[in-house]
This record gives C-alpha cells, sequence and structure tokens, in this order.
C-alpha cells in the first residue's frame, strides 16, 4: 500500500 | 494604488473557477511585475501557484507592494456578476481595507462595481526548488480532464507510467481495473490537438483522484495541458492563462512507506 505524501515534505518553507 | 485591467475578463472569470473548489481563501500578492497566488490546500496535499504578468493587463498600476488576502468563495461570486465579455478591473488603496471589482460591458453601456472586504492572513509561501522533470508531457486539456474523469470510477488512485512509447494512465479497484494509453502523435492538424513526451527517463507515479480532478477545473483556461515528473517528487500539472501567465498545480504523490 502507498502512503499519500504531504506537500510540506518536499516544499521548504522560508 | 493599485489598479489592474483586463479587457479579456473572462480569464479572469476561469482562473477562479479553477482555484474556488480546491482553496477557500489565499492572498493575491501584487507588484510592478504583476500579480501571484501561492496557496496550499486545506490537508497539505496539493500546492497551487497562479502568475499573472502586468504587460498581459491594458492597464496596470502597483505603487507599492501589496498583499490582498480574499476569500475566494466570495471573489468567485463577485466574478459570476460579470459577463464574459466583460472588461474587469480591480482596484483597491494602499493599505487599504477593500477591493473594488469593476465590470464595464464592451460598450460601456453597463458599469457595474463590487467591494469586498479583504482579510488578513497568514502568508508562508513555499520554496519550489528548480527541478529538471524526468518528463514532460503535454497533451489536450480536454483528453486529461475524460481520462482523469474516466479513471476516478475506478479507483481513488491513478497511476501515470511514462516511457518512451507513450503514457499510460491506470486505476483499480472494486470494479476492476482500466488502463489507457496515449502514444506520441505523429502528426496533427492542430497543434492543440497534439500529445507530446519529452524524456530523460521513464517515471511512474501515484496520485489521489480528487486532486487531480480539481485541478481539471482549469481545462477551460487552455487547449493544451502541461504535467511534469520525475520520480519520488510533486507532479506538476499546468495551465497557461493566454499569453499572460499561468496556473500550476502540484501534487504530492503517494508513496511505498
Amino acid at each position: 500500500t502507498k502512503r499519500q505524501k504531504n506537500i510540506l515534505s518536499f516544499f521548504q518553507k522560508p | 494604488m493599485f489598479e489592474a485591467r483586463l479587457v479579456q475578463g473572462n480569464l479572469l472569470k476561469k482562473v477562479l473557477e479553477s482555484l474556488k473548489d480546491l482553496l477557500t481563501e489565499a492572498s493575491w500578492d501584487c507588484a510592478d511585475t504583476g500579480i501571484q497566488l501561492q496557496a496550499m490546500d486545506n490537508s497539505h496535499v496539493s500546492l497551487v501557484s497562479v502568475q499573472l504578468r502586468a504587460d498581459g493587463f491594458d492597464k496596470f498600476r502597483c505603487d507599492r507592494q501589496l498583499s490582498m488576502g480574499m476569500n475566494l468563495t466570495s471573489m468567485s461570486k463577485i466574478l459570476r456578476c460579470a459577463a464574459n465579455d466583460d472588461i474587469i478591473t480591480i482596484k483597491a488603496q494602499d493599505q487599504a481595507d477593500n477591493v473594488t471589482f469593476v465590470f464595464e460591458s464592451p460598450n460601456q453601456e453597463k458599469v457595474a462595481d463590487y467591494e469586498m472586504k479583504l482579510m488578513n492572513l497568514d502568508q508562508e509561501h513555499l520554496g519550489i526548488p528548480e527541478t529538471d522533470y524526468a518528463a514532460v508531457i503535454k497533451l489536450p486539456a480536454a483528453e486529461f480532464q475524460r481520462i482523469i474523469k474516466d479513471l476516478s470510477q475506478f479507483g481513488e488512485s491513478v497511476v501515470i507510467s511514462c516511457t518512451k512509447e507513450g503514457v499510460k494512465f491506470s486505476a483499480a479497484g472494486d470494479i476492476g481495473v482500466g488502463n489507457i494509453k496515449l502514444a506520441q502523435t505523429a502528426s496533427v492538424d492542430k497543434e492543440e490537438e497534439a500529445v507530446t513526451i519529452e524524456m530523460q527517463e521513464p517515471v511512474t507515479l501515484t496520485f489521489a483522484c480528487r486532486y487531480l480532478n480539481m485541478f481539471t477545473k482549469a481545462t477551460c483556461l487552455a487547449p493544451q495541458v502541461t504535467l511534469s515528473m520525475s520520480p519520488e517528487v510533486p507532479l506538476v500539472v499546468e495551465y497557461k492563462i493566454g499569453d499572460m501567465g499561468h496556473v500550476r498545480y502540484y501534487l504530492a504523490p503517494k508513496i511505498e512507506d
């Protein structure tokens, strides 16, 4: 099974 | 003083239609270069980025940078009051707590203005790294919409798989399995009907149908959509807004734990 990733785990906060 | 006038006002109507299901509120950042918006959906699975360049407007004035926080449901309600051929002007004073939308009929015989309260929203712009994508697929936007709609009947996820031969969309669920393969078009009469694939390496990724379906609300904006994919990074779904900018949706993939 695959799990939905969060977009925040790819793009950095400033 | 901020003022932006767009003769092709229906472009703005379409931009709002393509955002309002995904975002309830967001800030429009205005500068002398144009208007930008970046926001995540509530569950932080996707991110939307909109750019409207100043030179795409028929008149554009922005004396100082301003960030206009708006309830997009309200903005969409107001823009639905504009006819498709209306000229739309957005106006705000510096440090104002409201924004005005003016809709003029092409013959100037009907002029409507709507004022809307602005909101103070927490700004949290994410840094999107420059990425050389492993596969860039361009296809008719209506075709992509149809594929996602059809496959959504089968399951919650769509697997997008790109190879030299073409791109394959698949979904599986209780009722069975669906596969749709698109080959690169050899020759087409109209450029907008073409399917083109630029591929560095084959890539297969899984995405939630729910979000892809919401992205296809932007189908009215452009004849073609561009999908950019690399292993284990968010998918980019891009629609051009005439020749003045774009709406880009970033969607986090589903990944094996």
